[in-house]
């Protein structure tokens, strides 16, 4: 058994989370924030047979896009306040973020 | 060390943050979604040392009550809406879903 | 690659939040509450290449205190309210629980 944490824009979740049902891959969705653009985005986290490693990240590759954000540069930096008026810049946010985690047990109770 | 990660449904997780005090086990929440049905659900963080891994089990085992619930079709599938009208059916949704992580190091500062 | 887990207290999340950034450490975040106190607090998720772990431990480190916080004991014991009133107690809440798991892979897509 793997555990599979991906990180997605809230943009893709719905589709993300679809695809998966199509699937018939369990998940468990958690709203978080990003640490740098701190907006909004999800987490999920999928339990799953090593077997089918590759199909789920195959799935989350496809359901999820890259998109530029812009960023107001104050925002980020606790002294670029002082620096005086900054002009926004863009950030390439990318698709996902996925860390696979290897599980000793799994339970259902 | 282990880090044990259980979701719950939300009807019990009262009662399991009880039954935790009660056995001086340390635990985090944090609120989820079912991917599936898309209604709240809860996920507990658990680092507990290796001997009182399978207490905490029992500890789940015994807080968390399987329940069935009515769910709209069209609700999951993206294809549904298409279909027509579909009755509700029931879906039987489990206690608790544990997962069991080694843990290299834990720290408190 | 380690995932490293750290469970703050909100009021030590911004600063924790900077001080990543100020380091070039990318981290998600995720509100959480304690199962003791009930109270809210902030789990952070970072994935960190093995060279970076000592880092970006005494970073966490740095940015959370620990504080003491007074709690109202009837909250956590199901049996205290039939013990009658009880005078609030202090409770030490540490700066920081640190969890570090090994990963598998990683994946940006
Ligand atoms: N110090 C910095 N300097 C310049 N640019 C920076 C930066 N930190 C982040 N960025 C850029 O901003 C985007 C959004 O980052 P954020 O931290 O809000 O949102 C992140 C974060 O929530 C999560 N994430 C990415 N890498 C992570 C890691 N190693 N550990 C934990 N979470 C991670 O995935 C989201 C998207 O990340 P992604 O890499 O696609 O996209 C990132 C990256 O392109
Ligand atoms: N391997 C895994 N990885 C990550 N999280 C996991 C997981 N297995 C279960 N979960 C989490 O536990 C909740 C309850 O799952 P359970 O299997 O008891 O109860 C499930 C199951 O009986 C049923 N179900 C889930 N997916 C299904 C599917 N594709 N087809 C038919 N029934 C499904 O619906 C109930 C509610 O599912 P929902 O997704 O809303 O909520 C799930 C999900 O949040
Ligand atoms: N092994 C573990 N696994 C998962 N999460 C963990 C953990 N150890 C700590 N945490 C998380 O870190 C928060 C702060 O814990 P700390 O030990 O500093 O500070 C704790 C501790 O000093 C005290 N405490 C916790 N449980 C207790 C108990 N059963 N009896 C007496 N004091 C307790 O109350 C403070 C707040 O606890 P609370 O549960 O609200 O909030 C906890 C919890 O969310």
């Amino acid at each position: 058994m793997k555990l599979i944490i991906a990180i997605v824009q809230d943009k893709d979740a719905n589709e993300l989370s679809n695809a998966f049902i199509e699937a018939n891959i369990r998940a468990t969705k958690i709203s978080s924030n990003g640490g740098f653009l701190r907006s909004g985005n999800t987490t999920f986290i999928i339990g799953i047979a090593d077997e089918r490693k590759t199909e789920v990240l195959s799935i989350i590759k496809g359901a999820s896009k890259s998109r530029s954000q812009m960023m107001n540069p104050s925002f980020t930096s606790p002294t670029a306040l002082e620096d005086g008026f900054q002009e926004p810049i863009r950030v390439q946010v990318g698709g996902a973020t996925v860390f696979v985690l290897p599980i000793e047990e799994i339970h259902h109770f």
